[in-house]
């Protein structure tokens, strides 16, 4: 991987194996090499190298003896303090408090709702989920199977034809029967499109959540700043879930929408089960990017 | 044109950075870009066309429609491909497409496993005004692919397009499964499936090289459709995919109405790239 090959290329520099502001290029090019095979989109790529270039030419890496682990320290220790604080936490403001989940077509919106759900009742939280996409094929009955499998209470869409009137009537169920969070999942769609995001913003306007959450399938490349930043700018997020990261994905999305969007990453989805879903750790995150 | 003003040296650099921006990867672009500096006049304009040029000819090379060849009675499509990229979507728009041209179409819901699966799929067929072959939900995908073909035979049905679950390259016991769904429609079926078409979305980085190589070395692909290509993603990734594999592209989805399917351009397609 990237430690290797620093190593390596460290050990071959003029200057017997120290780092000078003269040499540093080659090791950072190795860096953004690696960076760029980890999907982490460009721009973002060389925004973060000028800031490992300042770090390790500011912390006398050059004067160290093992300047090879020196690098790789500060390459990594800038990645997570980028990637983020530990365990960024869910707010709960609002009575009852709603989450709502958007984003891509096929991200895995409906099965995140299904997962923080069942997390969330887990920590003794009386959870309702709220299936609020009509355009999707049998999308509610989805939702409504995967409310059944974790036994939370799903809302009963019964033939209304339009998720403002749907997101409204569930609002009032809950509050009526005192759920304490309420999860609204919506229907996939484009950051381009200015109808369905319009739609959204609908929905947010009733809504009103304490948390408005992008669900983001890590494998996403070089696009992920679009997406984040077209649906930061229409709603507003106020984190980031990334799913899939049980494949062999680098997961550089992960960078390149904490970056571009500054939102925090709250969780990660694992698994197609119901369970799937854990808390983000950036370190462990940015040992995957770099490979 | 992503050219404006600046040295031979940048010019290149500049294209490469708009090759890697669309996801083609830093590897090929720079193989693609190195290939353009030999012998040609400097010339900004010639650059980027010349650019262009070669990235269309790379393509035209798995530029291959789906043609159904007669008396293959019935012709079985086997549908891959990982989680959310698009599978079942573009089944229902093969499938209207397939019926729109006169052709009798059954569907095989073979996703037992994820939640109302089978119920998304049946909704297709209705769309298309063809049967869905179902067994209960948490079955076993073999079996529901053996119905499907076994009843497309018994009437003679022209086309049969098998749904499968979504998966991950890297699943082991998933990748078996889907063999094993392939060898049980071949003992059915000795030359099916005649096309195992693998769904990459547009969106996706360098993983969808693997993907491809994966399911490839797995069950052998042999025709693919990139979906979601109304977005802002360009779906680049098939470049490397298509000089590295040389499979056939067969179409683009570019929407979620069941008109959204388009035959792959490699022309159109380079165009759009850069
Ligand atoms: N392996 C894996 N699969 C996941 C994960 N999260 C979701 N999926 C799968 O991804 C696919 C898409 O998930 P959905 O929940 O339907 O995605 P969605 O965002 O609601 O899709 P749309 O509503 O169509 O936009 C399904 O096959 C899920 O089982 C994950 O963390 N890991
Ligand atoms: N914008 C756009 N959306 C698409 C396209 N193709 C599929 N989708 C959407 O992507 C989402 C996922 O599509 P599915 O057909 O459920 O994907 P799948 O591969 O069968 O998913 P799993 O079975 O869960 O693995 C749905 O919301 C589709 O409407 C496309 O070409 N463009
Ligand atoms: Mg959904
Ligand atoms: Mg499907």
């Amino acid at each position: 991987g990237l430690s290797e090959k620093l190593r390596g290329i460290i050990k071959d520099l003029k200057g017997h194996g120290t780092l000078s502001e003269a040499n540093i290029e080659s090791v950072l090019k190795e860096v953004r090499l690696a960076l760029l095979e980890a999907d982490v989109n460009f721009t973002v790529v060389k925004e973060f190298i000028s800031r490992v270039k300042g770090k390790a030419l500011g912390q006398d890496v050059l004067l160290s003896v093992t300047p090879a682990q020196q690098f790789i320290k500060v390459v990594r220790d800038e990645l997570a303090a980028t990637l983020g604080e530990t365990a960024s936490e869910l707010e709960f403001k609002g009575r009852p408090p709603v989450i709502m989940l958007a984003g891509l077509q096929g991200s895995g919106k409906t099965t995140t709702t299904a997962k923080l759900a069942r997390l969330l009742k887990g920590k003794g939280r009386n959870p309702y989920v709220v299936p609020a996409d009509l355009a999707r094929p049998a999308a509610v009955l989805q939702l409504q199977k995967l409310s059944e499998e974790i036994k939370v209470d799903c809302f009963d869409v019964a033939g209304r034809k339009d998720p403002v009137d749907i997101c409204t009537e569930a609002l009032r169920v809950a509050k009526i029967k005192g759920y304490d969070t309420v999860l609204v999942d919506t229907a996939g769609r484009l950051h381009i499109d200015a109808a369905l995001m319009d739609e959204l913003k609908g929905l947010k306007e009733i809504l009103s959540p304490s948390e408005v959450l992008l669900v983001a399938d890590s494998m996403t490349g070089q696009d992920a700043v679009r997406t984040a930043q077209g649906f930061d700018e229409a709603i507003g997020l106020t984190g980031v879930i990334l799913t899939k990261l049980d494949s062999d994905a680098r997961g550089g999305a992960a960078l390149s929408m904490r970056i571009s969007t500054g939102k925090p990453i709250k969780f990660i989805g694992v698994s197609e089960k119901t369970d799937g879903l854990e808390v983000f750790h950036p370190d462990r995150m940015a040992g995957r990017i770099l490979g | 044109s992503v050219l404006g003003m600046g040295t031979r040296k940048e010019s290149l650099e500049r294209l490469e950075e708009a090759l890697i921006t669309a996801d083609v990867g830093v590897k090929t672009s720079s193989e693609i870009v190195g290939a353009l500096k030999e012998g040609f006049k400097w010339d900004k304009e010639g650059l980027s066309e010349r650019l262009r040029a070669s990235i269309s000819g790379l393509l035209k090379e798995v530029e291959s429609p789906l043609v159904i060849p007669p008396g293959v009675v019935p012709f079985v499509i086997m549908v891959l491909g990982v989680n959310g990229v698009g599978k079942t979507t573009t089944i229902g728009k093969l499938a209207s497409r397939f019926s729109s041209m006169g052709k009798s179409v059954i569907l095989g819901a073979g996703d037992t496993f994820r939640a109302a699966a089978i119920e998304q799929l049946e909704i297709w067929g209705e769309r298309a005004g063809c049967p869905v072959i179902k067994h209960s939900h948490g079955g076993d995908p073999g079996a529901v692919a053996f119905d499907a073909v076994k009843s497309a035979v018994a009437k003679k049905t022209d086309v049969v397009i098998l749904d499968t679950a979504g998966r991950l390259h890297t699943k082991v016991n998933l990748m078996e499964e889907l063999k094993k769904i392939k060898k049980v429609v071949n003992r059915e079926i000795p030359s099916a499936p005649h096309e195992n078409l693998l769904v990459v979305d547009a969106s996706t980085g360098q993983n969808a090289l693997n993907q491809a190589k994966l399911f490839n070395e797995y069950v052998g692909v042999t025709g693919i459709v990139i979906t979601k290509l109304d977005g802002t993603a360009k779906g680049g990734i098939i470049v490397p995919i298509a000089r590295e594999l040389k499979i056939p592209i067969r179409f683009i989805g570019v929407g979620e109405g069941v008109d959204d399917l388009k035959e792959f351009n490699a022309g159109e397609f380079a165009d759009a790239l850069i």
